[in-house]
């Protein structure tokens, strides 16, 4: 496509299309957007991250990432409809160009590039890096098994054919590592938000333990907010609640990492649908998926800067 | 690449603690290769699993002797792939 404007988002798009985008999103927007290479991938592909910002030194930030289970397709593709968003709604003063006064937005649109290159390769079906494990002929780790975060307890796997192996230590995943790194190096980082599918659910910590998080009821008043703007739009039903509490017992997760590392507002989100496709959810709900789902990142978003702490 | 003719997604929905087991049972047995979408987390909960086509007969045998219900949720996950290949090569084309 020749600009980000003929950029079709209501399709499917490869990672090498993907990466084709954030480079002219750039090039259109150089006072606004960077791309950042946070790190390399097991395969060595780059782990590009988009930072918008209007300035400033090191302002607080808002993270959001999708694609760190490869398959879950409609949110890599949410994440570039939200890039899109954001630049729009930064040239017409409107939505979230009031939170870019203050703050920086960073954005992980792949992040799990190895095994999203290989759903279009080889298995459309897979979820997990492309690690191998030494000592098994099974591939690849559950990088949302794999942060210092509960690391290894139940709620994970420690065999490598599974789906929800966690690895062979905390971090193994140069994917989880650099995420890790750059977190810790920017440090002021207020909101921290993992886009997954399906089920349709808005989840904070924990998931390692039935101990609720200090700041749970803020995070479930938030999350009903959030939800309720989600659902506004076009009725779309989501259940909101703690990891453990709302699906089950999951260890070593990003946000339970995250929250720990003093990010107060850890989410993650389940997009589309509840089960009628599952991860094949057709290419026509990307764009309503995306749009609902902004209406609660929005809420997320100007909560965090509205309560700065 | 690894095709999925013939692979079904089935839906079950727990509704005693037996069921919640033999779903449990079910994650444990490696050779039947299932793909556990949703995973079990409770009664009332769905859990979505796809079945290899070699397993399926196997699979379903096992949830109907022990009277445990299911649906498919997905006759056939090859076709919708083969829909969302489809619908990629359009997007292109249009492109």
């Amino acid at each position: 496509p020749l600009s980000t404007s003929t950029f079709n988002y209501e399709a499917y798009h490869t990672l090498d299309e993907i990466y084709a985008f954030m480079d002219m999103l750039v090039a259109e927007n150089p006072n606004l957007v960077s791309k950042l290479e946070i790190g390399r991938s097991t395969e060595n592909r780059p782990l590009y991250v988009l930072k918008f910002s209007t300035g400033g030194s090191n302002r607080p930030a808002v993270w959001i990432d999708t694609g760190i289970h490869s398959r879950e397709w409609v949110t890599q593709a949410s994440g570039v409809w939200f890039a899109k968003k954001i630049v729009e709604d930064h040239a017409n003063k409107e939505g979230v160009a009031s939170i870019l006064d203050t703050m920086d937005i960073f954005l992980e649109i792949v992040t799990n590039p190895d095994g999203f290159a290989y759903t279009h390769s080889t298995n459309r079906m897979w979820r997990k890096t492309r690690s191998k494990n030494s000592g098994s002929i099974c591939v690849g780790v559950d990088p949302n098994r794999n942060w210092d975060a509960g690391f290894g307890g139940s709620g994970a796997s420690g065999n490598p054919c599974t789906e929800t192996y966690h690895g062979p230590y905390p971090n193994s995943e140069p994917e989880v590592k650099s995420i890790v790194d750059f977190v810790k190096a920017h440090g002021n980082i207020k909101a921290f938000v993992s886009i997954h599918s399906y089920s349709q659910l808005l989840l904070y910590p924990y998931g390692y333990t039935t101990t609720p998080v200090p700041d749970q009821q803020e995070l479930h008043e938030l999350s009903a907010k959030a939800v309720a703007a989600l659902s506004s739009l076009y009725g779309t039903n989501y259940e909101y609640g703690s990891i453990i509490t709302t699906i089950y017992k999951a260890s070593g997760a990003t946000v339970d990492w995250t929250y720990n590392q003093g990010i107060k507002y850890s989410f993650t989100f389940e997009l589309r649908d509840t089960g009628r496709y599952g991860f094949l959810l057709p290419a026509t709900q990307i764009v309503p998926t995306a749009e609902e789902t902004w209406l609660a990142l929005k809420v997320i978003m100007e909560h965090a800067r509205d309560n700065m702490y | 690449t690894e095709t999925f003719v013939g692979h079904q997604v089935l839906r079950v929905v727990p509704t005693s603690h037996e069921e919640l087991q033999r779903l449990q049972e079910l994650q444990g047995l490696e050779h039947l290769k299932l793909d556990f979408w949703l995973a079990p987390r409770g009664l009332g909960s769905p859990v979505d699993i796809r079945v290899p086509f070699p397993s399926l007969q196997a699979v379903k045998a096992h949830l109907e002797a022990n009277g445990v219900s299911y649906s498919i949720m997905i006759e056939d996950v090859q076709e919708l792939l083969d829909e969302e290949q489809r619908e990629m090569m359009r997007s292109s084309r249009r492109l």
